[in-house]
């Protein structure tokens, strides 16, 4: 790693930052979320800590911008350059800039949140099917405002559920109008517009009149791009027009003729040769998370590395899971000192847990007996001490037995006290304790009434009270379809209630009765909004709610609202 | 058998990014990010040879230093990056 000439860092360790702007490619949520994740990854591993500002003058000032955007460091259109930031420092140091000629995405294509509609704001699923069509952007199919929707999930015939995808139509961002839709035509500098516009700005970006003239009211927003528009180009914002001539050749799709670059681009209208409109077609983008994530880096004062590995190399690739580097760490730990607070503590013999379960309302009478036979204390197996669950992407399940948080993998499971910060403890062998049991466990809980603990693994499901197990018995016995392949959450509603997540889908389990209630299987993101609909493991601790998917937890409060999205790996882990 | 296509390459009004030379690229890559600023010496002050920079940058990248404008660091130079200087200034 590398430090800037003369170790500029920041002298305080309560760093301010604030959002200017937003790019038109992806929402603002989305957009706020992956820079507060980006934040996170530093302050994760130092006493750093972030605050969001959302006026005045923060460290680290965060903008989008094209071209000559205000500093003496133009951006360079599409690709190349994606972004820059300043070392510590008073005025423009500290600050952060992305270059709005790239399309912003989490790295893996567009990423579209409707809006309206029934799908409470779910992502669009591309792609889906309309009427035997299989779309994979948003479109205007089967309606007559001209409104841009998609399906959120694969099949809008038979499941029905969708949104809006962004439009300027719908509403605008930025501006004044507090994200009112544009209003066609408008008439600025007494002309009259149908559509987004450049003009009157020398920043690229496009707008429009919240009213229908512009020059009286001065009401105005900027245009959200649309999945389907083209990037850069002189045509921003612009669907592709297919087909369009080139040369004198018609073309139907993307291509990169013409260029030496081999970028694909469209033509905007039906002749590129008569109106010389175009533009690049959407790719996969860059992740705004990964980017910002390294500029922070610069922010707090590191400079590039030549670990290709590293977070702070120079140049950008797509990573999937990502961790910090070894060399970040040390780098920003070189400047910032570590974090504070206990260090993560080795795997050590597990104690009794006969006073763990603290939550008075969950020791109350039952109406069945309690296992007469203590659980078997387990003891540090030594199946593979090399296995680091703080280097594991995802568990197989998470879930709270007698208090703890347990965390399984391949066999294997690790413990973690409510009541102490101490890192996790284990690996234990699943076949020491729960001997019946398959080495993947996909969920579990706990019953809250009996204690029993309900496994499965795949279509089948085990009860374990004390040493004694029942099963594995099939979970169409419960009441489940036959056509879901495992339960992947649970989630205790009350006592004798547990709702139990396959796919899309959740189920509400009757303990006591050992059936399924009616009026099930529902939605999980009409029920649950704002959580990752394909969350891999759901589970309740601390009267929150959890999803997890990879690394990361979106927390639910009784209020069904997101209230803090995490890492899996140091909040609940403790690593 | 079909005939290779003649690809003709147009200057696309609104693209910032010009039709280059490889060397043209690479001596606008290797100035931007700073391995070829100058060097202060006795008073005096000279560039950084192109060779020496092309050495520095394949260093920092982990290819091979051969020094040359060879397709790997061609490569890597048009590859999307961070615009913060390699080589502080």
């Amino acid at each position: 790693y590398q430090t800037f000439e003369g170790d500029l860092k920041w002298d305080h360790h309560d760093i301010t930052y604030r959002i200017l702007n937003y790019s038109p490619d992806m929402g603002s949520s989305l957009t706020d979320d992956a820079f507060a994740r980006a934040f996170k990854v530093w302050s994760d591993v130092t006493p750093l800590t972030f605050t969001r500002l959302f006026d005045g003058t923060a460290d680290i000032m965060i903008s989008f911008g094209k071209a000559n955007h205000g500093d003496p460091y133009p951006f360079d259109g599409k690709d190349g350059l994606l972004a820059h930031a300043y070392p510590p420092g008073e005025g423009i140091q500290g600050d952060a800039h992305f270059d709005d000629d790239e399309y912003w995405t989490l790295g893996k294509g567009p990423v579209v949140t409707t809006s309206y509609g029934n799908a409470n704001g779910a992502l669009c699923h591309f792609p889906f099917t309309f009427e035997g069509k299989s779309y994979t952007t948003c479109t205007t199919d089967g309606r007559e405002d001209n409104l841009p929707w998609c399906a959120t999930t694969a099949d809008y015939t038979r499941d029905k559920k969708y949104g809006f995808c962004p439009s300027e139509l719908l509403n605008t961002f930025g501006g004044n109008a507090d994200g009112a839709p544009c209003v066609f035509p408008f008439v600025f500098l007494g002309n009259k517009y149908d559509s987004c516009t450049t003009e009157g700005r020398n920043d690229g970006y496009r707008w429009c009149a919240t009213t229908d003239n512009y020059d009286r009211d001065t009401k105005y927003g900027f245009c959200p791009s649309r999945d389907t528009a083209v990037i850069g180009g002189n045509s921003e914002g612009e669907p592709c027009h297919f087909p369009f001539v080139f040369l004198g050749k018609t073309y139907d799709s993307c291509t990169s003729e013409g260029r030496g670059d081999g970028k694909l681009w469209c033509g905007t209208t039906a002749s590129y040769d008569d109106d010389q409109k175009w533009g690049f077609c959407p790719d996969s983008g860059y992740s705004l998370f990964l980017v910002a994530a390294h500029e922070f880096g610069h922010a707090l004062g590191l400079d590039h590395s030549n670990i290709r590995d590293a977070l702070m190399y120079p140049m950008y690739s797509y990573v999937e899971d990502f961790s910090l580097h070894r060399d970040d760490i040390e780098g920003i730990q070189y400047l910032y000192g570590s974090k504070t607070g206990p260090d993560p503590t080795p795997p050590q013999p597990d104690t009794p847990t006969t006073d763990s379960y603290p939550d008075p309302d969950e020791t109350e009478a039952t109406d069945e007996p309690e296992p007469t036979e203590p659980t078997t204390t387990a003891t540090p197996h030594p199946v593979d001490p090399t296995k680091d669950p703080c280097k594991f992407t995802k568990f197989d399940t998470i879930t709270v037995i007698e208090g703890e948080l347990h965390f399984f993998k391949d066999g294997n499971y690790w413990k973690t006290s409510s009541r102490s910060d101490a890192g996790p403890k284990g690996p234990f062998a699943v076949s020491e304790k729960w001997p019946a049991l398959p080495a993947v466990i996909d969920s579990a809980f706990e019953d809250l009434l009996t204690r029993k603990l309900y496994f499965f693994s795949g279509t089948r499901f085990w009860v374990y009270t004390g040493k004694s197990v029942l099963g594995p018995r099939s979970i169409e016995k419960l009441g489940l379809p036959s056509s879901i392949q495992k339960v992947e959450g649970a989630l205790q509603r009350g006592k004798g209630k547990v709702l139990l997540f396959s796919g899309e889908n959740f189920w509400r389990l009757d303990v006591k009765a050992q059936s399924i209630d009616k009026g099930y299987p529902r939605y999980t993101d009409v029920v649950f909004g704002g959580v990752p609909s394909d969350a891999h493991d759901v589970f309740q601790y601390k009267g929150h709610s959890y999803f997890c998917r990879d690394r990361f937890y979106w927390r639910m409060n009784s209020q069904r609202q997101v209230d803090r999205v995490g890492y899996v790996k140091y909040d609940l882990l403790k690593c | 058998w079909s005939l290779p296509l003649k690809s003709v390459f147009v200057t696309f009004p609104g693209d910032i990014i010009k039709n280059m030379t490889d060397m043209e690229v690479a001596e606008s890559y290797l100035d931007k990010y700073g391995y070829t600023k100058k060097e202060f010496r006795s008073g005096f002050q000279s560039m950084v040879s192109t060779s020496k920079a092309l050495k520095m940058m394949q260093r920092q990248m982990g290819l091979e230093e051969t020094g040359e404008l060879d397709k790997p660091t061609l490569d890597a130079m048009k590859r999307p990056r961070c615009g913060v200087p390699d080589v502080a200034n």
